[in-house]
């Protein structure tokens, strides 16, 4: 989940 | 989700609606940067690209269809549409595309959280997002007179850009681990090239009058 966190944004 | 990220998102479309709007209804695009807006869709395409591949949220995937889809509209219209295509201030837009985008590419290649096809695409549309706005500028620039849609556009992409710093710096404090150099260097970076514009957006809007760049 750490990894994946930025991701989310656009 | 928190306020400041869906301020920002929402900043960023209406961002992308009011450049629709001259375009779609005025059928002008003078003052607007292609470079700019091939820039984006090249930021878009590159860092959407795991749109088939993750999934996060409808809204998220909403989101970049959006962006994806408004970005290569825009580009058709100024290159294609017949009207819109007349309108644009082509002797005026001169930047090269390539003095921005290998140079991004080259730092993504040094730069990236990890060495994978994702990681390094999404550090190369973070790099070129962060100074795709230089054309506009330039062009915002050299054309001094700025009609409000096109100076309400390049304030509402600057606030967005804003208002992602506030959500990074939420984010910092609300989540653990949640830190991310590349994001937020070039975040900033992007932000700060709009001081210049905001400053005399502010200035114009204090004293009721037209946008106008000094020279």
């Amino acid at each position: 989940a750490i990894e994946e966190d930025i991701h989310d944004e656009l | 989700m928190n306020i400041f990220r869906l301020a920002g998102d929402l900043t960023h479309l209406a961002s992308v609606l009011v450049l629709l709007l001259k375009i779609h209804t005025i059928k002008s695009c003078a003052g607007i940067s292609l470079k700019t807006q091939e820039l984006y869709a090249i930021v878009f395409a590159t860092r959407y690209l795991d749109l088939f591949t993750t999934y996060i949220s409808l809204y998220n995937t909403l989101m970049k269809l959006i962006f994806l889809g408004s970005s290569f509209s825009i580009v058709w219209y100024i290159r294609k549409h017949k009207i819109v295509r007349r309108s644009y201030d082509k002797d005026q837009d001169t930047f090269r595309h390539y003095f921005i985008v290998l140079p991004c590419f080259v730092l993504a290649l040094i730069i990236h959280e990890k060495f994978t096809v994702r990681e390094v695409l999404w550090a190369f549309s973070l790099y070129l997002e962060a100074v795709a706005i230089l054309p506009q500028l330039v062009l915002l620039q050299r054309t001094r007179n700025i009609d409000n849609l096109t100076g309400q556009y390049v304030f509402l992409l600057g606030a967005y850009r804003a208002l992602y710093i506030l959500n990074w710096i939420y984010r910092y404090f609300t989540e653990p681990h949640f830190v991310h150099w590349i994001t937020w260097i070039s975040g900033l970076v992007q932000t700060l090239l709009y001081a210049d514009f905001f400053y005399y957006y502010f200035q114009s809007m204090k004293n009721n009058g037209k946008l106008q760049l000094p020279a």
